[in-house]
Order: structure tokens, then sequence, then C-alpha cells
């Protein structure tokens, strides 16, 4: 996965 | 998005609401741990910096700006509005002894060397820790009061949910968080012996009180 878009949970 | 994921995300909300409330209506924040909000307030503020840099959905945005809000908002409580209700003499976990620690992991273990990740990484780390001040008070007083327990049942709720939220990302997305998993796993663990009590205590009408 592409861990520069960010984190989608919270 | 799955059922475990958003029930968790409400439990969450439901908690932070609930110590408002608690602390608003009662005017007054005995028993709560003004340091472990402070911490919750800097692990929403280093993990939700991307609220700046990218976006994800409205309800991603919604929920971190009510989160951090939340967070200040109940911070401001303790230690201004109703700083005279705040226990001080009992909270007194050393916070350095947390966030020293899970600095340095955070730039030991993380998906990636650059200031968001870290700030990040960093934030998963302390959460899971951020709270132990709290559970200090309350084994200190050696009681609390049910709302308080409410608090912490939902709090605790929150990463027990979220741990199966990852289950089913892990079958069904094949998405995996390793730094997320094991911090959820320790958060998680660190409020079984309060669920315990909640369960055969508070929930059968008695109040939370520890023996001496």
């Amino acid at each position: 996965t592409d861990k520069t878009t960010g984190h989608d949970e919270l | 998005m799955n059922i475990f994921r958003l029930a968790g995300d409400l439990s969450h909300l439901a908690a932070i609401i609930i110590l408002l409330l608690k602390i608003w209506k009662t005017r007054s924040c005995a028993g709560i741990s003004g340091k472990s909000q402070i911490l919750f307030a800097l692990v929403f503020t280093t993990r939700y910096l991307d609220l700046l840099t990218s976006f994800i959905s409205l309800y991603n945005t919604f929920m971190k700006v009510v989160y951090i809000g939340c967070a200040y908002a109940t911070v401001y409580l303790i230690y201004m509005k109703f700083k005279a209700t705040y226990d001080g003499n009992h909270d007194t976990f050393r916070v350095e002894f947390l966030v020293v620690p899970v600095g340095g992991l955070a730039f030991l273990v993380n998906h990636d060397f650059s200031p968001l990740e870290i700030l990040w990484t960093f934030s998963i780390y302390l959460e899971s820790v951020a709270i132990l001040p709290q559970l200090f008070l309350i084994s200190k007083t050696g009681e609390a009061e049910t709302i308080t327990t409410h608090y912490l049942f939902c709090l605790g709720v929150y990463r027990a949910l979220y741990l199966f939220n990852w289950i089913w990302r892990f079958y069904f997305e094949g998405f995996f968080d390793m730094i997320a998993i094991v911090a959820g796993v320790v958060q998680t663990i660190l409020y079984c012996d309060f669920f315990y009590l909640y369960v055969t205590k508070v929930l059968k009408g008695k109040k939370l009180s520890l023996p001496a």
C-alpha cells in the first residue's frame, strides 16, 4: 500500500 | 468502512462526549486525569495533521475535527474552567515516562521515515498507553464515579472493535497495518482488568471501588 496517501482510519 | 469500524468510531465519539458532558453537567472534573486528557489531545493533534495534506472523505474529516475539538475542550474544562475541582494531588503519573520512550520508538519503528509518518506513529503508540494516568488515578483513589466508568468502557470498547475491524479488513481487503494492530492489542489489553470490574460491579449497580 502507498503510505504517503495518509491513513484512512481515525 | 465496515460495521466494526463504524461502531468503534461511534463508541470512541460516545466516550469523548460522555466525558465532556459529565464535566459540564457536574461542573467538576473530580476523578478525571487531566494528564490522560492532555495525552489524548496530543494523540489527535499529531495523528490528524494529515487534515492539512490529504482528503479522505467528509466522514473522515468531520470525525477528526470533532475529536480534536472535543479533546481540547476537555483539557480546557479541566485546567481552566473547572480547575478548582481538578484532582491534581492524585493525578501524579509521570507522563514523561510514556512520552519519551514512545517518541523514541516512533523514530525507530515506523512505516516511513518522514515527519508526518513519524508523528502518526508516535500518536498510535502514545494512544495505546495514554489512559494509564487515568487508571493510575483510579488505583490511587480506589474508586471511580459510575459515569467515569462508562467513559472508560466506551473507550475500551472502541479499541476492541477496531481489532475486529482489522481482522475483517485483513480477510476482505488484504489490509494489514502491523504498527496499528500491535498498538491496538496493547491498548485493548490495558482495559481488560477494567472490563472485568465494569462487568462484575458497575453493571450490577455497584460503584466501582477497589479493595484497599
